[in-house]
């Protein structure tokens, strides 16, 4: 385990963190997509089913349950809980874009054609497109809270970590999973646009409006 | 070659 992998489980935690505790104090899911949390909570769901079969280590067991629980606790509060304030209206992605390729690619590019390892690799394509339902939210409202684009800084963050661990673990131990590192370019790629607009705008203490 | 990968990360 490196510094930057640390670093970027624990930055996407902050990030769970900081939207569970923006929705509890403002008693508001205003702004924050639904679906982008259902997407999520579908990644950790297909991908952590290995905690009932494969020990790795006390540390990969509690994140696990704790971003399980983090995952559902945030849609419970947004389609139970605070549904109310929930905007569906412009939570509209159509998620079957996102799905049907996700779940196609799944079972042609996998490395073994097993209902564990599919469902693995369909975690892995999903969760890097899981938050363009939350993007194009915000291009369609023109605007986000500075809480949510911390938020969203913060998922950017450890993204971007994992791609340094992922290249230290290739030079220190010869590693590489080609499935998880492309789609982790891939995932990278879609928060640039965002990081740019969050360092030249909230990190000046202006909100984040688009033109 | 193609194995199943180590699943050490989250």
């Amino acid at each position: 385990m490196n510094v930057f992998r640390i670093l970027g489980d624990v930055s996407h935690l902050l990030a769970m963190v900081i939207l569970l505790v923006k929705i509890w104090r403002s008693k508001s899911c205003a702004g924050i997509s639904g679906k982008s949390q259902i997407l999520f909570a579908l990644v950790f769901t297909s991908r952590y089913l290995d905690l009932l079969t494969n020990f790795i280590s006390i540390y990969n067991t509690v994140m696990k349950v704790v971003f399980l629980l983090c995952a559902y606790v945030t849609v419970y509060l947004i389609y139970g809980k605070f549904r109310k304030t929930f905007d569906s209206e412009n939570d509209s992605f159509r998620l079957e874009f996102l799905l049907v390729p996700v779940i196609g690619l799944s079972f042609l590019e996998n490395y073994s054609f097993t209902p564990t390892e599919i469902l693995w690799t369909f975690s892995i394509y999903l969760e890097s497109v899981a938050i363009l339902p939350q993007l194009f939210m915000i291009s369609k409202t023109g605007e986000a809270e500075t809480i949510t684009t911390h938020y969203l800084f913060f998922l950017g963050l450890y993204r971007a970590l994992y791609l340094a661990n992922w290249i230290w673990r290739y030079h220190t131990e010869n590693f590489y999973d080609q499935i998880a590192v492309v789609s982790g370019v891939v995932q990278t790629i879609f928060y640039c646009d965002f990081f740019y607009l969050y360092i030249t705008k909230v990190l000046k203490g202006k909100k984040l409006s688009l033109p | 070659k193609r194995k199943v990968s180590v699943k050490d990360e989250l």
